[in-house]
């Protein structure tokens, strides 16, 4: 779902 | 392009006034910091997720004085009943970063 395999940099998710 | 700012230069000074007060490390506001903020408004994580969305520009996780005016304006106008965007609009979009 995060291109780039990296974690979600949006605090609400 | 050349449009102006929806975000009027007097809720900008509002916007900027509360970004200060919420503690910037090097102009930027993690999103530890404005999580709180954001979820004071009351409105869903759903709505604030989308909202994050649209204001980190950059996608860093983190925001500077104008994306944290646009997360600020999306905020306001959810309040008022206006839907949250899916994309944003190119008015949105501060000058700074066209």
């Amino acid at each position: 779902q995060y291109p780039g395999g990296g974690s979600s940099t949006n605090p609400f998710l | 392009v050349d449009l102006p700012w929806v975000v009027k230069p007097e809720e900008k000074i509002k916007f900027d006034s509360i970004f200060d007060s919420l503690g910037p490390v090097g102009g930027m506001l993690t999103g530890d910091k404005v999580k709180p903020v954001l979820l004071n408004s009351k409105l869903t994580v759903d709505i604030l997720g989308r909202v994050w969305e649209l204001s980190d520009l950059d996608r860093d996780g983190m925001l500077d004085k104008d994306e944290f005016s646009v997360a600020m304006y999306l905020v306001y106008r959810a309040l008022e009943g206006e839907p949250v965007p899916m994309s944003l609009p190119p008015p949105l979009v501060p000058p700074s970063k066209r």
